[in-house]
């Protein structure tokens, strides 16, 4: 399933 | 990592620069706003707590140190190297109206109700009010330096390339984060009227006048 939250962004 | 996402650290990346490169070669911090500045490093210290526990990539990590330490050193700068050149005066807005709704805001509409990702989501929804204190103190000055309008564009830029981002991860990745989404389109919207001022007078050579 796709992550919920983009965490990987600045 | 796409272009869009890039290219909007870029602008996240040259925004800061400028506004370094303003106050240290000007030796002040007239038309800056030390309330908005306070805001970014909140929003910076809040969105990367897990700068140590959760490592992505060495652009990530670099990137999140140099937002960090360039937040913090503006507001040192701000507040106490060139605490004599800071326009009180016209910095007064009440930036409590932005942290509490925001913080509330973040108990409620969360993606998961954890400490980090409570943080993560008020970071979010900070940000995308923190320019209000500047862009409300450039409209009580009623004009802005060149170099703070070169700094406020490329700032605003920066969340308007992540949009696009996201559209690309959207169809491209099946991904999407509809918090990020909507505070980065709030975000966005607030620098409009500065946009189109930037563009119609500052790129013509003339000075950001608003209409008193």
């Amino acid at each position: 399933s796709t992550p919920t939250s983009s965490k990987d962004e600045l | 990592m796409n272009i869009f996402r890039l290219a909007g650290d870029l602008s996240h990346l040259a925004a800061i620069i400028i506004l370094l490169i303003k106050i240290w070669k000007t030796r002040s911090c007239a038309g800056i706003s030390g309330r908005s500045q306070v805001l970014f490093a909140i929003v910076f210290i809040t969105r990367y707590l897990d700068l140590f526990t959760n490592f992505i990539s060495a652009y990530n990590t670099a990137m999140k140190v140099f937002f960090l330490g360039s937040s913090i050193g503006t507001v040192y700068l701000m507040y106490l190297k060139f605490k004599a050149t800071y326009d009180h005066n016209h910095d007064t807005f009440r930036i409590e109206f932005l942290l509490l709704p925001t913080a509330l805001l973040s108990l409620v509409l969360n993606h998961e109700f954890s400490v980090m990702e409570i943080l993560w989501t008020f970071s979010i929804y900070l940000e995308s009010v923190a320019i209000l204190p500047q862009l409300f103190m450039v409209s009580k000055t009623g004009e802005a330096e060149s170099i703070t309008s070169h700094y406020l564009f490329a700032l605003g830029s920066y969340r308007g390339l992540y949009i696009l981002n996201w559209i690309y991860r959207y169809y491209f990745e099946g991904f999407y984060d509809i918090i990020a989404i909507v505070a980065g389109c709030v975000q966005t919207i607030l620098y409009c009227d500065f946009f189109y001022l930037y563009i119609t007078k500052v790129l013509k050579g003339k000075k950001l006048q608003l209409p008193a």
